[in-house]
């Protein structure tokens, strides 16, 4: 059994949400924010047997789509050694950030 | 140290808080949705000493208990090679669902 | 790859996303609540690369610091051995309570 944490674009939850659904996957559902763009976003939790891990893989990369979007941000200055940053920047969202983490136990009560 | 990731139904929520409280132990919730029923659940998060893991979950297993909940589905099409659900599916609900995980490294501030 | 999961007190919030930000580190920021005291707090979910652990740790640390908290509290029996809780009760509270997660694997979807 591993946990996948999986951090999605609202706009994909639903699609992904209904096919994790329709392949038998059980997940539960967290509302989050993205850090950089203070976003309202999704974040999956879902304890998944090794077996179908690659099915559920498939699943998320086939139903979240990375695009560009353009942010205006109010400039701060960036990581050490990076110039400031400009009014309007184009940022690359929408994909999905997936974590796997190995599990000790996993128990049903 | 394991960081112990569990999710309850909310029926169960504040008894088992307060029992967790009373003998001790340190958690943070999170309100969480479940995947299929889409109603509202509690994920808590709790980093437990190893050896107070069987007490922990014996505190979880005699403060949630599995049942049946009838549910009305819009028909989806089931995992594959499974039917059609039915309009009224009896699932068991209830209990809880846990994950125990290995902590590399445990910081406080 | 490590998934760095932080409780920090929401005062500090601001403050701690704003420099982690600005040293180019990614995360997630989920609205969650303290098991004892019931006030509202923040979880980050950061998946920070291992060399950069020091750094992430280091921000936090200069940004969240623990304080006294006088805290009323309706009496119940605490655990086990101990008295009973009076009215009012000092807590240290504020800081941050990090656990560092090991990840299996990453993805960019
Ligand atoms: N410090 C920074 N400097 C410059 N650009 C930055 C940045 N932080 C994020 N970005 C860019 O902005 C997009 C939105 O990030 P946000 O933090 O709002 O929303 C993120 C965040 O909620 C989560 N996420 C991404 N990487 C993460 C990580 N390492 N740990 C935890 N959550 C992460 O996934 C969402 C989408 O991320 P994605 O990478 O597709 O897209 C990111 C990335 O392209
Ligand atoms: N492997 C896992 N990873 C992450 N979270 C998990 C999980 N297994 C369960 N959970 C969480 O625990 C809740 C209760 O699950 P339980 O298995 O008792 O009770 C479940 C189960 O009996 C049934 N069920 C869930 N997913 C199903 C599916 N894909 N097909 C058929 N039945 C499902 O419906 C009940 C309610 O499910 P719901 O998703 O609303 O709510 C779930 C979900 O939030
Ligand atoms: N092992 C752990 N696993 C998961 N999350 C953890 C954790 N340890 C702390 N946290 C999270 O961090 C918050 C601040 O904890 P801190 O230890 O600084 O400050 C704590 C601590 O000084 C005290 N406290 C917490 N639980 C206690 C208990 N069972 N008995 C006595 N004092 C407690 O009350 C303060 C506020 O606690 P609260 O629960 O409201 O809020 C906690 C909780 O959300």
């Amino acid at each position: 059994m591993k946990l996948v944490v999986c951090v999605v674009h609202n706009r994909d939850r639903n699609r992904l949400t209904e096919e994790l659904l329709k392949a038998g996957f059980k997940f539960t559902v967290i509302g989050s924010t993205g850090g950089f763009l203070r976003e309202g976003n999704t974040t999956l939790l879902s304890g998944v047997e090794e077996d179908d891990l690659e099915s559920f893989k498939q699943i998320v990369a086939g139903h979240c789509c990375a695009r560009e979007q353009v942010v205006t941000m109010a400039p701060f200055e960036g990581p050490p050694g990076g110039a400031m940053l400009p009014g309007a920047v184009s940022v690359p969202v929408g994909g999905a950030v997936m974590f796997v983490l190995d599990v000790d136990e996993f128990h049903r009560f």
